[in-house]
Parts: C-alpha cells; structure tokens; sequence
C-alpha cells in the first residue's frame, strides 16, 4: 500500500 | 531527494528546454516526432492528475507545472506554429500499438485498482515506450539534427539516473516501486542504441547519421 501512498518522484 | 533523482530532473527539464530552444531557434521542427510528443503530453496529464491534491513540495509542483506547459507547448508547436515543418511523411509509427497495450497492461498490473492508480501506471508504462515514434522516425530518415540527438541524450539520461536513484531509495530508505523499476529499465535500455551512436558520433562533432 505505501507504493500508491508516496508518490513524490515526478 | 538525493543527487540522482536531482540530476535526473535537470537532465529532463534540459531535454525539454533543448527541444523548445531547437524549434523556437531553427524555427522548425523538422525531424522532430509528434507523435512521440503527444505521448509524452499524455504521460504527464495522466501521471499529474493529483497537482492540486496531493502536495509534496514547492519543487515537486513548480516541476510539474513546467512539465505539463511545456509539453503541451510542444505539441501546439508542431501541430498548429510550425505545422508547415512538420515531417508527416516520416512520422508514421502507429500510437495505438503502444497505448492499447499500456492501457490493458495498467489495468492488470497495478499497485492498487482504483482510478488514480492505474492512470498513474499507465503513465508509467506509456512513459517507457513513448519515444518509440522519434527513434522510429529517425530510423525512417536516416539522421538527425545535432541539437535533437543532445535531446535524445538529455531525455535517456534522465530515467537511467532515475535507475541509481530507485537503488539509493531501496538501500537507503527502504521505498522501491517495481513497477516504476522495470519500466524504467525498459525504458533506458530502448535509448541504448541510441546512447552508443551518440558517444561514438556526436562527441567526435560527426552529425548523427545511421548506418544505411
């Protein structure tokens, strides 16, 4: 789940 | 952030600056696949989608912005500005063979099947194999202009830094995403053939020119 969560790359 | 997801940024915001400086400058955008550039258009819409919901960081969203007005830029350039410049002829490889693929592949393969997700895997995916068209196109002419191969250069570079910095996060801070992993590898590894003519032509001041 914390792949969808932090999405903080461009 | 760490020195290669920087680097890596740069190296795109390079690629992308490059590419309007050689339209804007040359007037033209001959040699220039616009098919390739609506894709990339179209991996920054779906992959930007949560500009205004989910805030990261000043840089993260000043970025963004950039990425999503200058590609759209772009594509208005070739497609309405510089329309008369534009090599139809040769920029004939099929965006459906690409973005059907990508569509079903995200709609299988995904971290979580909600809507956000799989435009943003999409984006992903798209995003590896959207310069097919250009490399397709350059194939079909044979050549292309120094400034455009410092593009190509500049745009490859970007995810195979993106690659150090995918291993950074997984030794350091324990974050990897395969999905992005292995598209980015995809991708970088499409720019190999072109990585090699580059360093063995254009750094020896040779035009960029394809074995007949």
């Amino acid at each position: 789940k914390e792949n969808t969560a932090r999405k903080d790359e461009l | 952030m760490n020195a290669f997801r920087l680097v890596g940024d740069l190296c795109h915001l390079a690629a992308i600056v490059l590419l309007l400086l050689k339209i804007w400058k040359s007037r033209s955008v001959a040699g220039l696949s616009g098919k390739s550039q609506i894709l990339f258009g179209l991996v920054f819409v779906t992959r930007y989608l949560d500009l205004v919901t989910n805030f990261v960081s000043p840089y993260n969203t000043i970025m963004k912005v950039f990425f999503l007005s200058s590609s759209i830029a772009t594509v208005y350039l070739i497609y309405t500005k510089f329309k008369a410049t534009y090599d139809g002829n040769h920029d004939t490889f099929r965006m459906e063979f690409l973005l059907i693929p990508c569509a079903l592949l995200a709609i299988v393969v995904n971290h979580e099947f909600s809507p956000m997700e799989i435009l943003w895997t999409f984006s992903i995916y798209l995003e590896a194999v959207a310069i097919l068209p250009q490399l397709f196109m350059i194939s079909k002419t044979g050549e292309a202009e120094t400034i455009t191969s410092h593009y190509l250069f500049a745009l490859g570079s970007y995810r195979g830094l993106y690659i150090m910095n995918w291993l950074y996060r997984y030794y350091y801070e324990n974050n990897f995403d395969v999905i992005a992993v292995v598209a980015g590898i995809v991708q970088t590894v499409l720019y190999c053939d072109f990585f090699y003519l580059y360093i063995t032509k254009v750094l020896q001041g040779k035009k960029l020119q394809l074995p007949a």
